[in-house]
């Protein structure tokens, strides 16, 4: 770990984006759980914008395909762009021919990835409920449009505070029902849009403030 | 600034880590 440090804008000019595992290989930690649910809540809006412009769906396959930009955007890039890695194979779980729900199934796993960044194996991070709850909802959702459930059932023993009740998740089938979850994780819903997006902005700005740091000490 | 802090606990069985390692 860390002999390879990753390069931010070594094609020369100004870096404008940020790959998430170039963010978390600068670090050397995992993300924070707000800059977990502004991550989902951006690449939702913009895989949204992207579904709108009918753009191909395609699976993230790691994280170096999700691009925090220096605006506070976050996109998912094709895979062999960016990570360097061979064209996925076509049709099985590759490029456009894959749903909205597998996508964000995809993009659950690598943002929990992210947040267990640097654990060993026998180690489990402990999440806030309605994070984990929503990452679990995002990974889960091909079974649960399978089995056409309505959420929970007995799954989440372990919550019966009125709290939770409200939070209830009941099964993701779109961007915009993650982008719900995401702003009603917040005291005001309306604030999502800018508190996600200011957010993702800092993460990128504090992320190139280290690159800059640690290049000057090399 | 950036610094993360979270608790660590044994990985579980029927934890959400255990979930995601099946899927990938």
């Amino acid at each position: 770990e860390g002999e390879e440090t990753p390069e931010p804008g070594a094609a020369g000019g100004p870096q404008d984006s940020l790959s998430l595992e170039e963010i978390l290989r600068l670090y050397n930690q995992p993300i924070n759980e707000e800059q977990a649910w502004a991550v989902c809540y951006q690449c939702c809006g913009s895989l949204r914008a992207a579904a709108a412009r009918r753009q191909p769906r395609r699976r993230a396959r790691s994280a170096a395909q999700v691009r925090v930009w220096r605006d506070g955007a976050v996109t998912l890039a094709p895979a062999a762009a960016d990570a360097g890695e061979p064209p996925p194979a076509a049709g099985k779980l590759g490029y456009s021919h894959c749903t909205e729900t597998e996508v964000i199934e995809s993009l659950g796993i690598i943002i929990y990835k992210a947040l267990d960044y640097g654990l060993k194996e026998n180690e489990e991070r402990e999440l806030s409920p309605p994070l984990e709850q929503l990452i679990d909802h995002m990974a889960n959702t091909v079974e649960a449009d399978g089995s056409n459930d309505e959420g929970y059932e007995a799954a989440d023993e372990g919550l019966e505070d009125e709290d939770d009740e409200k939070r209830k998740v009941s099964a993701i089938r779109s961007y915009r029902d993650v982008m719900k979850l995401c702003a009603a994780h917040l005291p005001t819903e309306s604030e999502a849009p800018n508190h996600y997006q200011a957010v993702c902005r800092a993460l990128f700005a504090e992320t190139m403030e280290l690159h800059t740091f640690l290049t000057k000490i090399k | 600034k950036g610094k993360s802090l979270y608790k660590i606990k044994p990985r579980h069985d029927s934890g959400i880590k255990a979930k995601i390692s099946m899927k990938t």
